[in-house]
């Protein structure tokens, strides 16, 4: 049984790219074969591994032009990727209002895990929540939620949740936020601790036990085309994400 | 003479608010009168001095409801506020195609201005570069574009660029880029040489020489309902904005 992860926040830079990416290499680094999945049209993750304006990418996949495993490239041992490319922000604009336009995705992504054994796919949501991300939000199982310890990130957070309320209803019944994560964490007192108090008492058992701590190696290996565990395996941020991506694996979803 | 600037980038989480709020109050303290117009319907900077949707705020404004003098809250010498509301964001859905919409806000900050000695008035910006952005544009004389040292954070200042072309030549002939400055900088050589070459060579004498600095202070103060000089008056956030703001002082536009 594939698990389908979406990190999704339409706050932007709460470090959904950073988690994406890093979390689907900790599976693999597992032993976990995986699937990571960039369906952010500024296509973040896909310059990460330096791949620039790829030929065939996610926005052919769901034109239907050519199926999702033409699209792969392999990346690390257990780890494949699914490029994006920036004219997928033009999806948004040509599909609003058919429905079917929904479950594109869900349906690519079920072909392919019938005929291909993936234990996890990662997908990358972009900076809103439009049709792209609502195409993940339908084919994935779980949402993890990365947000700042900050006041004004609840607003973002409660976003999410309005969201994911209305495609169970309506597109996914099998859709659960399973998880909120600290990214850029200080572990200072005056802010974590309003915002702590706030999501126990509101929304309980969210909140995840590992924070990622601010780390500037995080920030660096993109430019070395890296993930975290290449290009600094000691820091901070390889660390904290190898512990979230364990947490990830405990929590399996119900059957 | 009024300067009237606009932080704006429509990349997500890069500091926009954080800016807005510091710079403001850093030139307030030097015995300029500032008025700091939140722009933006996540409202940030209006929750950061304590105000729960106001009654009267910009949107009533720019529906014509109240002139922008009604909505003023004196938040500190020399400062006043005029605060958002997140019903605001419909003025986005509600206004596409009239071009009237787009000269609003410029008509109602003259009006104030020829009334009222106001030196600066400093503008927090939405990220997303839409009906509401564009009527910052076309009544700012000035563009301030703060963004990461990462490579990915190139593409928000390109954005900036071709908007405020497109602005300059059809509805406001004034407007001008600026600067460009560093948020959330940690001063490493890895990601900032590649960033600053990258500058230097295309958008040359754009990149101010103040950076921001990673400070966790400037997180928590807008907990503390403060700015950074009334929380942390001698930390990194303080001493950073104080001298960005100096620099932009000097910066004078011509005439
Ligand atoms: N733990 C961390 N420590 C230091 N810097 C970080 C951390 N996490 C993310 N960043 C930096 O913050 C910025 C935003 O991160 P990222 O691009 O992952 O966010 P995002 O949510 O994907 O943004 P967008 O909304 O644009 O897609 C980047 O410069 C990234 O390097
Ligand atoms: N120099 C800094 N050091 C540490 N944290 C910072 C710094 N600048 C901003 N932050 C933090 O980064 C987050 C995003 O900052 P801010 O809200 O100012 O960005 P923004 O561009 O206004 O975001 P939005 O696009 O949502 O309007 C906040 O949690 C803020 O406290
Ligand atoms: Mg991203
Ligand atoms: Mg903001």
């Amino acid at each position: 049984m594939t698990r389908i992860i979406a990190i999704s926040n339409q706050k932007g830079g709460v470090g959904k790219t950073t988690s994406s990416l890093n979390i689907a290499s900790a599976l693999a680094i597992e032993g976990k074969k995986v699937l990571l999945l960039d369906l952010d049209p500024q296509s973040n993750i896909t310059k990460s591994f330096g791949i620039i304006e790829p030929e065939k990418n996610i926005y052919g996949v769901l034109l239907k032009e050519y199926p999702i495993k033409e699209t792969v490239f392999k990346v690390r041992d257990n780890l494949l990727l699914v490029p994006c490319s920036k004219n997928f922000a033009a999806f948004e604009r040509n599909n609003s209002g058919d429905i079917e336009s929904f479950y594109i995705l869900k349906e690519q992504l079920d072909e392919l895990t019938a005929k291909t054994h993936i234990d996890f796919i990662v997908i990358d949501c972009p900076p809103s929540l439009g049709i792209i991300s609502t195409n993940a939000y339908v084919a994935a199982d779980e949402i993890y939620t990365p947000m700042e310890a900050q006041e004004f990130s609840i607003d973002g957070l409660e976003e999410v949740i309005k969201t994911i309320i209305k495609v169970k209803k309506r597109l996914n019944e099998r859709i659960e936020l399973k998880g909120v994560f600290f990214t850029r964490f200080h572990g200072r007192k005056l802010i974590s601790r309003d915002v702590q108090e706030y999501l126990q008492e509101h929304f309980p058992n969210l909140l995840l036990n590992t924070s990622i701590r601010e780390c500037v190696r995080l920030k660096e290996s993109p430019s070395a085309r890296q993930d975290i565990f290449a290009f600094a395996p000691e820091s901070n941020g390889a660390n904290d994400y190898r512990s979230l991506a364990l947490e990830i694996l405990t929590k399996v979803p119900r059957p």
